[in-house]
């Protein structure tokens, strides 16, 4: 059976309305080592990634493997019945057909208790095979977020040049043309505003507007995101968690 | 223009 406490219930709200657009059915694969998710979008042009480890939360137990296959539409329906500050718990027995979600508030006088129905999902697993990135660029995810929003209403694509210089994110589309470009700097006082490039080679990906934006749902989960590139292979960024990551893969646009 | 590609040629079915 699984058991899995987490102390604020807002981090599994969060890491669920970050994904749910991408992805409306999918397995959560339950091990002694926490929870996964592994899917991809409809279109297969995109693929989640989400690891909590067991040590994330509070309390956890899980005997057997378990696939929990959810429908996250409902499961958001059912987190918000919960407040962000809950204790929340998972509980669903080895072939039960249906996840106890439970909050409890922290003056600990009030408990409710939800059931999701468990649905049969037969799902790809998929091998993501190790890669060899050109450039890896970590920023607050706050800037991340800001320029695809700025960029979305000019073009669908956004294209990442990145040098040893610097990072330069680039659009073009029918009214016009942008361009924003970070430096690496460093403030041994707020780490989390860094921007840091690790390059071995100068690298050029374009990439979905739409989607980018998308992943940016995670930008609440933590304060910086890493972006890893390498020539016509998928983008990762990745939101590291406390105990865990959210990670996004996006299949680069390629030239006819 | 470009196209989107898609990430089934990247990751192989376990």
């Amino acid at each position: 059976m699984l058991e899995g406490k987490l102390e604020q219930a807002s981090l599994f709200k969060k890491v669920v309305e970050a994904v749910r657009e991408l992805v409306q059915d999918c397995n959560f694969d339950c091990t002694e080592n926490g929870l996964a998710l592994q899917a991809m979008d409809t279109s297969h042009v995109s693929l989640v990634s989400l690891l909590l480890t067991a040590d994330g939360f509070s309390e956890y137990r899980c005997d057997r493997n378990l696939a929990l296959g959810i429908n996250l539409v409902s499961l958001t329906k059912i987190l918000r019945c919960g407040n962000n500050e809950d204790i929340l718990t998972l509980e669903a027995g080895d072939s039960a057909d249906s996840l106890v979600v439970r909050f409890e508030n922290t003056q600990q006088d009030r408990m409710s208790e939800y059931a999701l129905k468990l649905m049969d999902i037969d799902q790809e697993h998929l091998g993501i095979p190790e890669t060899e990135y050109a450039a890896s660029i970590t920023m607050p995810s706050t800037e991340f977020q800001r320029i695809c929003r700025d960029m979305q209403s000019i073009s669908e694509s956004i294209t990442i040049d990145c040098t040893k210089g610097g990072v330069k994110f680039t659009c073009e589309g029918d009214i016009g043309s942008g361009s924003v470009t970070l430096k690496p700097n460093s403030s041994a006082d707020k780490p989390e505003l860094c921007t840091k490039i690790d390059l071995s080679e100068p690298v050029s990906l374009t990439l979905s507007t739409k989607y980018l934006l998308n992943f940016c749902k995670a930008t609440g989960l933590s304060q910086q995101v890493t972006l890893k590139l390498a020539d016509e292979n998928p983008i990762l960024v990745e939101y590291p968690l406390s105990a865990g990551h959210l990670r996004f893969y996006l299949a680069p646009k390629l030239d006819e | 223009t470009a196209q989107q590609g898609r990430l089934d040629g990247f990751f192989k079915v376990l």
